[in-house]
This record gives structure tokens, C-alpha cells and sequence, in this order.
């Protein structure tokens, strides 16, 4: 069963998350630290259209499925938007 | 389709090799990269003629990390390799990363798969949510000899060039929706407590503990077993599957292939007029296993390793009217035949169907 992360994995994890999104899903990379939390419903909202696209539990959170995709090998072109 | 619908407004295309991967071989490195041209030039007009020296429309290249187009590599894994859209300059050119391990096969990365994939954006295609899609954005191994362009990408590439200009259009394969009513299977087994039924190339593996199904290729888990699997049953006590396909059969111990197989099935006792096997299922408190092919059906014993006196034996008698066996397992003590998209539950005990539900009854839909 699964076991629940340990808060290393979860700094790992969150680093996952923003670069597969910034990578594929057009999250901007906000580098102002205090935007971060606001900026963490636009990620939860990318989060969503990821999970929605590869047919997963739209939960908005880095579950574990959505982790293991993410670990995935795969193609370097974004799935949304135009890749110039 | 890529935002703004880019295209090539021309039908003859030209490709260049700028570079060789040190992992193989420059001449199956060629083979690959003509292979995965050929995937979509026969479904469109386009055609694509080698050139050596000048610049082509797609330039195929091996490059590390940052190689100055603002889309770094990573390293080995991850992301694999890119493509620009159509267009001048690096419209269409295909970069992969040099780091990582390139082949032929099922081993680390397959260059035709990875390539023809890359093609898909060159041509102007984006990423497809079909899991099964050349174009869906997740590396999935498929051997090159058994590859068939799916209808998805058919479907997408059409749409941009239009079709080939063969008398008879190519078709591909789709990807089997759980929940579609219509849906049949070739095999079924259980394994460990979760049950896989396999479908094609695929492998829908379903665990009790978990209301979704997963879709998988066969060859993620078995990169050298083929599709089409006719055949699979499970012998609980040695923790053994067994999967027929023609007349040949795989032995999975755990998870994994064990090595001298596919053997002849004839081993097993059947005789040279039996050419593949439909289904089959152990029964687990006899040790006996049911191997159903036409309209008859054989029955093994596992402990003496041999079939027993007195088969063939005609289905109908024994099972009732369940007609061909498509694929069966026993689970709880009863038995589960599939024909088409109907399901018969019998019970051995009673001799008799108790009832019978969809093909896809498993599934939550």
C-alpha cells in the first residue's frame, strides 16, 4: 500500500510538479517569492488540466498517480499551447 | 493539432541526418529514421527524400543539455527528445538527446518509436490524450515489426494532409474504452489477487483494492511477449501464469518471463491438429486445469504434468450453452466465461450457469 511521503519526498515532489508544469503546461515561472502563494491556485488550475489530460483523478493535488506519470520518460514538446 | 494549424505547403519533403548516436549502429540508425518516415508517409501524399549535405526541411540531430534552441535536455530519461513545428529555419527539425540510451529494440529507448513520434510534430501534430496514440506525449515501447499507425494519428494526419493516395486507405488500431459495452477480450487471468485482461496490445489490469482500471501495453511489462495474447490462466499454487498465443505458450513466474520460453504447446499433451488455445482457467481445488479450444475442451492435471484420459470433450456438455470460449478464469470458486461481450458465472460444483452479466461488469462503469 502506499506509504505516506516523507517531507523530503515532498520538496522533491513540489519541484516535480512546477517543472513538469512549467515544462509542458505553459506555468509561468513567477519569480517574485510572495506571488508563490497566489500563485499556488494557478498551479493547483494547471495541476487540473494535466491530471484531465492524461485521464487521471482531477484532483488539483500531486497525488500518486500523478507523480508516477510525471516521472515518466517523455517527448520534450509542451502538450498545451504552441511550442515556438 | 498545433495552435495556428501549422502545415508544409508542400508535399515532397526532404530530411537530413545531421549526426549519429554513439548507441547504435549508423545503419540501423538509417533503418529506424526511413521506418519512422514510412509510418506517415503511407497514410498521406507526403513523400521525404534523403539529402547529405544542404539544408533540408527536417533535420534530424543527436544533441546534449543545452544545445542553444531555449529547450535544454536533461540527462538520461526524462525528457527524451523534441521537435519544432512546420516551418523555416528549425521549423520541423527533430532533436534527441544524446544521453540517452538508444536502440533497436526493447532496451532503453526504441529510435524508430521515439523518432516516428517526433516525426508526428515536424508534420504539424501536437500531443494526442489517447493512451494508445503514437502521439500521446509518454514514451511506450511497441516492437518495430508489430508497430501499426493507430486511427488516432491516421485520423489527426488526414486531417492536415489529407489521405494517401492508395486505392485502398490504410485503417489502425483503437485503443479499447473500459466502459464501452461493445468490448470483448482475448485472454483473461487473474495474478496475485488483480485480474488482467488482455486485449490486443494491451493489458487492462484491474486490483480489487481500486475502483480504476488501468491501461497498459503488454509490452510494458513483457517487453518480449507479442499481442494478441489467445490465452492465459493462473496456477495460484507455483505462482505461475501461463499465456498462449498460437501454438506456442509463455511461463510468468511472479512478474516476470521465464527464461527457455515460448515452448510448443504440444508439450502439454495436445495433439498436432490443436493450432492455438482460446482459454483457459485452474481450477485451484482440483489442480486441474480446463483448456477450451472450439467447441471442445481438454483437461490437464498439474500434478502429473500431463492431460486427462477421456478428452477432448464437447464444451456443451459440460458447460451448458456458452458457446466458443473467447477467454475465462475462475475467481471465489466460480467460473467466469467470456463469449463476445456475454459473461456466464458457473459454478463447478453445480455444474450449472447461475447467471451471466456483461463482458465488462468488472469494470465500475
Amino acid at each position: 500500500f502506499p506509504v505516506a511521503p516523507e517531507k523530503e519526498d515532498e520538496g522533491k515532489n513540489i519541484n516535480l510538479v512546477e517543472t513538469y508544469l512549467q515544462n509542458f503546461y505553459n506555468l509561468q515561472k513567477d519569480h517574485r517569492p510572495h506571488l508563490r502563494q497566489g500563485g499556488k491556485n494557478h498551479l493547483a488550475e494547471k495541476l487540473k488540466e494535466m491530471q484531465e489530460f492524461f485521464g487521471l483523478q482531477v484532483t488539483g493535488k500531486p497525488d500518486r498517480d500523478t507523480l508516477e506519470m510525471m516521472n515518466k520518460p517523455r517527448c520534450g514538446v509542451p502538450d498545451v499551447e504552441q511550442y515556438v | 493539432f498545433t495552435p495556428g494549424n501549422p502545415k508544409w505547403k508542400k508535399n515532397n519533403l526532404t530530411y537530413r541526418i545531421v549526426n549519429y548516436t554513439t548507441k547504435m549502429r549508423q545503419t540501423d540508425v538509417d533503418e529506424a529514421i526511413q521506418k519512422a518516415l514510412k509510418v506517415w508517409s503511407s497514410v498521406t501524399p507526403l513523400t521525404f527524400q534523403k539529402t547529405e549535405d544542404k539544408i533540408a526541411d527536417i533535420m534530424i540531430s543527436f544533441a546534449y543539455r543545452d544545445h542553444n534552441d531555449n529547450s535544454p535536455f536533461d540527462g538520461p530519461n526524462g525528457l527524451l527528445a523534441h521537435a519544432f513545428q512546420p516551418g523555416e529555419g528549425l521549423g520541423g527539425d527533430v532533436h534527441l538527446d544524446e544521453e540517452e540510451t538508444w536502440t533497436k529494440d526493447g532496451r532503453g529507448y526504441n529510435l524508430f518509436i521515439v523518432v516516428a513520434h517526433e516525426l508526428g510534430h515536424s508534420l504539424g501534430l501536437s500531443h494526442s490524450n489517447d493512451p494508445g496514440a503514437l502521439m500521446y506525449p509518454n514514451y511506450a515501447y511497441t516492437d518495430p515489426k508489430e508497430f501499426l499507425l493507430p486511427q488516432d494519428d491516421i485520423d489527426g494526419i488526414q486531417a492536415i494532409y489529407g489521405q494517401s493516395d492508395d486505392a485502398v486507405q490504410p485503417t489502425g488500431p483503437t485503443t479499447p474504452q473500459v466502459c464501452d459495452p461493445n468490448l470483448t477480450f482475448d485472454a483473461i487471468t487473474t495474478l496475485r489477487g488483480e485480474m488482467i485482461f488482455f486485449k490486443g496490445r494491451y493489458m487492462l489490469r484491474k486490483h480489487p483494492e481500486r475502483s480504476e482500471t488501468e491501461l497498459n501495453f503488454i509490452s510494458l511489462f513483457w517487453p518480449n511477449l507479442p499481442s494478441g495474447i489467445q490465452a492465459a490462466y493462473e496456477n495460484i499454487e507455483r505462482d505461475e501464469v501461463l499465456l498462449f498465443k498460437e501454438d506456442k505458450y509463455w511461463v510468468i513466474r511472479g512478474y516476470d518471463i521465464v527464461r527457455g520460453y515460448p515452448k510448443p504447446i504440444y508439450r502439454l499433451g495436445f495433439p498436432k491438429t490443436v493450432k492455438r488455445v482460446n482459454a483457459a482457467y485452474n481450477d485451484e481445488t482440483t489442480g486441474k486445469t480446463y483448456f477450451f479450444v472450439a467447441d471442445r475442451y481438454w483437461r490437464y492435471d498439474e500434478n502429473k504434468k500431463s492431460m486427462d484420459h477421456g478428452y477432448p470433450r464437447k464444451i456443451i456438455h459440460d458447460f451448458g450453452k456458452i458457446g466458443r470460449v473467447d477467454a475465462a478464469f475462475q475467481k471465489d470458486g466460480y467460473v467466469y466465461f467470456f463469449h463476445k461481450t456475454t459473461q456466464f458465472q458457473f459454478d463447478p460444483r453445480a455444474k450449472r450457469i447461475v447467471s451471466h452479466m456483461k463482458s465488462i461488469s468488472w469494470f465500475n462503469c
